[in-house]
């Protein structure tokens, strides 16, 4: 089941004069707060069932809302996943994707079937310290996709094991 | 580092400062000395003048000059083939990452600011300042809800004679989604992923409020202190991101309109282990 109508109502309080502009008691705000997150949690089941419909396939879909400081769960976890990227513009467009990742060397396949240039950065020490508990990961998948008019573009990301020069042997004779 | 560049921009930095001290869009040749920083405002408590203390309504800080977050950053380079990255550290909190990713047309700023200290015992209220050569003869220009571009003329309003009481909060305009400066040839606009306050306090400058965390109630009705103190009770931190552009002034729209609207109807990223099963509303 999904409904759109908790986020338009939280948007609808949200239209208030306090929220707005910020001038609400602490309490209040942390209510206004609360209301759009749960207003977005509700639209991402709209959002998952549209593309359920569109792609053909249904998928146990992940929206990270905290890509802002390199954690989302699906990435860091995952050796293969999917990339589905929603352009709600009336232009095609390319976007810069970043994804928290452990991983060294990734592999991305565009929607047709073409490699995506893709490089791997460290995740600076100031983000780290920032998200505190919440996210693990040490490095972040940098690639350019492009997405049609209104329509989506899917991404296949697979971890590409290191070649055997870049593997360090100890004295002992074991991969590190 | 010294500069990075795309085959669109190049940003020059100063190698002793680590400050940002230029910018270039190299497709239309033009150059625009600049320095880039972060500045705070002390707020007021209360003078003499009047007893307002700067609050959640108010914002009046008590001097016209901002004081630095630091004078120069710790900055290192991220160099790869997709995007190149300065690195800015300015305090223990605040810093910026400065990144130019490729076929690029805009400058990214990505900043960091909190949790904002206050064992000083001092309101702060923090922004990004950009000081340029521009010659603006008091006028800068913000949008109106990312529709009407509006512009503003320093210690002035257009309908009515102004008697100017606070030099800083009294130029200060919203801004919901760019600013510009701008010459008779040039313009450098700023576009911000929300909304913020923003300004031009002297020519050739522009400033936006990126954070502020204040110890006072300003008597207008909320009854306590902007006063954030998130998880730990030390204050909240906010992550956002500024783009540049600069270009020919009659040729400036067409770049910020465009790039606006891709900002504000950004792509929504979803994510899946790719193990779905088919699907069919039948």
């Amino acid at each position: 089941q999904s409904n759109s109508t908790v986020m338009r109502r939280a948007m609808g309080v949200a239209q208030h004069h306090d929220a707005v502009t910020g001038t609400a008691k602490q309490p209040v705000n942390n209510d206004y707060t609360l209301r759009l997150s749960q207003g977005w949690d509700s639209c991402q089941v709209v959002i998952s069932n549209s593309l359920s419909s569109l792609t053909g396939i249904k998928e146990n879909f992940a929206f990270c809302n905290l890509l802002n400081i390199s954690v989302c769960h699906v990435t860091e976890t995952a050796n293969n996943f999917k990339v589905f990227l929603y352009n709600p513009l009336g232009r095609s467009i390319t976007w810069n994707v970043r994804l928290p990742v452990n991983g060294h060397a990734y592999k991305v396949i565009g929607p047709n079937d073409e490699t995506i240039p893709s490089e791997v950065v460290d995740v600076s020490d100031f983000t780290k310290e920032l998200r505190l508990y919440q996210g693990r990961a040490e490095r972040e998948l940098i690639f350019q996709g492009q997405i049609p008019a209104m329509g989506f573009s899917s991404f296949t990301v697979g971890k590409l094991s290191l070649p055997d020069r870049f593997v360090f042997k100890s004295k002992k004779g074991k991969k590190q | 580092p010294d500069k990075i560049q795309n085959q669109y921009y190049r940003v020059d930095f100063d190698p002793e400062t680590g400050l940002m001290s230029g910018i270039h869009n190299l497709e239309k040749n033009i150059s625009l000395p600049l320095t880039q920083s972060f500045y705070w405002y002390n707020a007021s408590i209360g003078n003499e003048e009047s007893s307002q203390p700067s609050g959640a309504y108010i914002f009046r800080p008590n001097n016209s000059s901002p004081l630095p977050v630091s004078q120069h950053s710790r900055s290192y380079l991220v160099q790869n083939s997709l995007v190149q990255e300065v690195y800015q550290n300015f305090s223990s909190w605040c810093s910026q990452v400065v990144r130019l990713y490729k076929d690029q047309r805009y400058v990214e700023l990505e900043w960091t600011v909190g949790p904002i200290p206050i064992g000083d015992g001092c309101g702060k209220e923090v922004i990004s300042l950009i000081d340029t050569k521009l010659q603006t003869g008091g006028v800068f220009y913000t949008d109106s809800n990312g529709r009407q571009i509006m512009q503003r003329r320093r210690d002035s309003r257009e309908t009515w004679k102004l008697n100017q009481t606070e030099p800083v909060a009294g130029n200060y305009y919203p801004v919901n989604s760019r600013i510009y400066i701008k010459d008779k040839y040039t313009q450098l606009s700023v576009l911000t992923d929300r909304s913020q306050g923003g300004s031009s306090i002297r020519d050739g400058s522009l400033e936006l409020m990126v954070h502020r965390r204040l110890l006072y109630d300003d008597n207008r009705g909320v009854g306590e202190p902007l006063l954030e103190n998130g998880f730990f009770g030390e204050g909240i931190v906010v992550r956002g991101r500024h783009l540049l552009l600069l270009d020919h002034v009659e040729e400036a729209a067409d770049a910020h309109r465009t790039l606006a609207l891709q900002q504000y109807m950004s792509p929504q990223v979803v994510l899946s282990y790719g193990d779905g099963i088919p699907y069919s509303q039948e």
